[in-house]
């Protein structure tokens, strides 16, 4: 029997929801769900960011976002970012430091995943986008039964290690009945800075064989750039520009 | 008050447990622990492999293991990899295939961890290498709390992104009373095949600056290696020779 779907706070008001999902940590869900909201938001969409990784949050850091979030009776308020005013929740912005850790079992997991959907004052949203950690378990499984998704991206790097547990997420979409918009595949090549070779350090690109076994469409791909690991430790990922981002989310 | 900690299997007998630990996906836990096996077993040390990471489970891939594991009324029997005879134990070895999805909440993911120490005969050991999955949920916990550890290994990526949720895993160490043995840097740099030159994808790494705020030994560092990531893909881990991980396990 279909398990329901959990209501929005009463103050929120959200067109789509789009999980970002892998299965595999690391293969750059966080820059990927990063990016994809900061090219909306660009385009005058109003946009919102949920991390559900619960226990190794990396949005508000990406983001560079130092203060903590608002509460009233109503609910919490996420915070917004400072340059393209996008709306983002995560457990780090609840802790008293950024490298706390949050040691909880599963049902402390899913409880604060629920709360950010039912207690989180999002407003009026175009595009809520859902940062998922790796791993196919209690996050993850709260957010595709209990939240309404319009769709789940999903990213791999290009190694056959990487994609063989991307198959599992996809298979647990399907069985969940989940929509799956596509497939992303990050950290193709990277480009030497010297004499401009690509170097594909995970070998040749099989995602987009991968995605059409799997019926999934292939979104397109980005390359490793310094330029992001540099800007995510400096809080600035909103500065990033690229065209290949732009061309993904056409 | 200390929890209690399990029993092995009346079978098992096990000289030295380490746990490999970062709470970031995708640093290289699993990559380092094979490494760190592989270099133990030339060594001529009866080793053994224990994949805590329930739903990303990667360990069997990486050694190329086909084989099911046997079983008695005594327990499971671990499987053996082809070349150095290290024992594996990973979820992925109980599936039909393995790319189906573990769909579990905590109690469950908690419970075959347990039964990895409890009812696998792991026989006589030098070493027990367990791959902790990211974060600091079930799986780490279960590890932290309830197996009897000598010491955990750290490993993160040059990142500070990657480095702050390092350090959550150490603090979550560090409040369980678990011996933190020292900090392994992976992914420092790669080598462009064509001119030479060392690219440092993330930065300059800034891990032994972090390690001694930390307070724990700093184990040296290894570059990304395209030959590490193609030998996973293909099963044959066993075969990589590197003086850099030579250096680390002295
Ligand atoms: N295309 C890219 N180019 C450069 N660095 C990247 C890229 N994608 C991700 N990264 C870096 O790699 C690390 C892992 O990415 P992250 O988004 O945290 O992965 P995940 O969310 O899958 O664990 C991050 O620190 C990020 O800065
Ligand atoms: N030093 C390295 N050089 C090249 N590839 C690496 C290196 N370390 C890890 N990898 C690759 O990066 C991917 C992530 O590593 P993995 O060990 O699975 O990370 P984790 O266990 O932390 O998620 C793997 O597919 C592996 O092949
Ligand atoms: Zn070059």
């Amino acid at each position: 029997s279909p398990i329901e779907k959990l209501p929005t706070n009463e103050l929120s008001s959200i067109k789509t929801v789009i999980a970002v999902m892998s299965g595999k940590g690391g293969v750059g869900k966080s820059t990927v769900t990063s990016l994809l909201a900061i090219s909306s938001a660009r385009k005058g969409d109003k946009v919102g960011v949920l991390d559900a990784d619960i226990t190794g949050p990396s949005i508000p850091k990406m983001f560079g976002i130092k203060d903590k979030p608002d509460n009233s009776e109503f609910g919490i308020y996420p915070v917004k970012t400072s340059n393209l005013g996008i709306e983002i929740m995560s457990l780090n912005l609840l802790l008293a430091k950024e490298d706390d850790p949050v040691i909880w079992r599963g049902p402390l997991i899913a409880g604060a995943v629920r709360q950010f959907w039912t207690d989180v004052i999002w407003g009026d949203l175009d595009y809520l986008f859902i940062d998922l950690p790796p791993g196919t378990g209690d996050a993850p499984l709260t957010v595709l039964q209990q939240i309404p998704l319009d769709g789940l991206i999903i990213v791999s790097s290009p190694q056959d290690l990487a994609l063989m547990v991307v198959k599992k997420a996809v298979k647990m979409a399907e069985k969940l009945n989940v929509a799956i918009l596509g497939l992303i595949e990050n950290m193709s090549y990277v480009q030497c800075p010297e004499c401009g070779k690509k170097i594909q350090l995970f070998g040749k690109g099989k995602s987009q064989e991968a995605a059409q076994k799997m019926d999934i469409p292939f979104l397109g791909s980005l390359p490793i750039d310094p330029v992001i690991a540099r800007l995510c430790d400096e809080g600035r990922i909103e500065e990033y520009e690229n065209e290949n981002i732009e061309k993904i989310t056409s």
